[in-house]
């Protein structure tokens, strides 16, 4: 597998904050679950209606979920595996060469 | 040849100085490649200069890719630009007259580093492989370090986040080379491109505040025309405006920075797509971006060449 599987059950998530609340409370969550973001490219960054874009891990994706479900705030499973995506998305060929 | 070389597959950074070190050899009469100074690990900084060479003064047009390591889409479409040049030249009017009348300075891939690490070791990493031993974290936003409202909004102190805007402007040997290069050169170069992902957007000045640019409307109608013709290939949309009010505040851009050192068409593309592959694009749609930001950025250079 490429880069040694380490990708395997990791998320990339979709959420937009429709309020102040949402966009303060999901900042807070992403600096809880320290997150790769994905888009926009800072934290900071972050408002009502700002398109959220976030990588997290096999680990704590679970409970980002949860979080999430708790505070009430709307996400999407745009990638739901990871490595899968990554396995894919590269020829066989580009694959078997970097291997 | 260049039909041994594939253009719709990611390449590693061997691969892609190995390719540029080849048409060197090959196509001497429209590229030169050179070197303008050494990354944080030490790896040579290449450009490839494309264009029909000329005793006299030629205005050019800079383009870079990779400035950000995880965005491999770009590096990829660099390499496509050349290709398309050197192929097309004889029997496209409209490329022969660009690289009669222009230079290029193509910089396939800016954050060699991070784009090496980002093929080696960690897929999604951003920023530059510097380290400070102060901290525990690698790495400086390469879009955060220039020296134009520098580590303002949108840009962090921060040295683990990944808007980290560096210790000080230019901090980072591959904007310093770069930055240096350009400051050299400006009044040569109409235009300045950067090519990263993903949004599907086309950006102008300025990202750092909310205000509208003094040449707005050639800018703005040189945008208007380059997001349709992107379009009129795949139909597929970009949204086109002022980095802060289209996309969001960041300080401390190539972009700005570029057009505040007096080149006229400052641009940065967020490639496709918008999100359901997000940085992972596959490798089948390559050819397809590639194509239809061809047509943008041909139409941006064919009105740089007529006065506005």
């Amino acid at each position: 597998y490429l880069y040694n599987n380490r990708y395997a059950g990791d998320k990339v998530i979709r959420l937009i904050p429709e309020t102040k609340r949402e966009a303060h409370v999901l900042k807070d969550i992403y600096h809880q679950f320290k997150v790769d973001l994905w888009q926009p490219s800072g934290i900071s960054s972050i408002s009502e209606g700002t398109v959220t874009d976030v990588h997290v891990s096999r680990n704590s994706s679970q409970n980002l979920l949860t979080s999430l479900q708790q505070a009430n705030i709307q996400y999407e499973i745009l990638i739901s595996d990871l490595q899968e995506a990554l396995e894919k998305g590269n020829s066989w060929r580009s694959n078997r060469n970097r291997r | 040849s260049l039909g041994d070389y594939s253009y719709e597959v990611y390449h590693s950074l061997e691969e892609i100085q190995n390719w540029m070190h080849h048409l060197n050899k090959t196509h001497s009469g429209l590229i030169h490649m050179f070197s303008i100074g050494k990354s944080y690990e030490g790896r040579s900084l290449f450009i490839l200069k494309l264009g029909k060479r000329s005793r006299h003064h030629k205005r050019a047009v800079w383009i870079d890719c990779g400035i950000h390591a995880r965005e491999w889409i770009g590096p990829a479409f660099c390499q496509w630009f050349v290709k398309e040049a050197l192929q097309t030249y004889r029997s496209d009017p409209a490329m022969r007259r660009m690289l009669n009348h222009l230079y290029f300075y193509i910089m396939p891939v800016f954050n060699v580093d991070g784009y090496h690490f980002s093929w080696t070791s960690d897929r999604f990493w951003r920023k530059t492989r510097s380290r400070n031993s102060r901290f525990r974290c690698h790495g400086v936003d390469a879009n955060r370090n220039w020296k134009v409202k520098w580590c303002d909004e949108g840009a962090s102190l921060y040295p683990c986040d990944d808007t980290y805007c560096g210790p000080f402007p230019e901090s980072e040997p591959e904007v310093k080379a770069v930055a240096h290069f350009l400051r050299k050169r400006r009044k040569y170069i109409s235009a300045y491109l950067s090519f990263h992902a993903y949004a599907q957007m086309l950006l102008y000045p300025y990202s750092y505040k909310y205000a509208t640019i003094p040449n707005f409307s050639c800018v703005e109608s040189a945008a208007y025309d380059a997001v349709n013709a992107l379009q009129s290939a795949y139909g597929v949309r970009y949204r086109y405006g002022p980095a802060s009010s289209t996309l969001y505040v960041s300080s401390g851009s190539s972009m700005d920075w570029a057009y505040k050192t007096g080149i006229p068409y400052a641009f940065a593309f967020e490639l496709r797509d918008t999100g359901h592959f997000g940085f992972l694009l596959p490798e089948s749609l390559i050819k397809p971006t590639c194509m239809e930001t061809m047509l943008a950025v041909k139409n941006i250079t064919l009105h740089l060449l007529k006065k506005c």
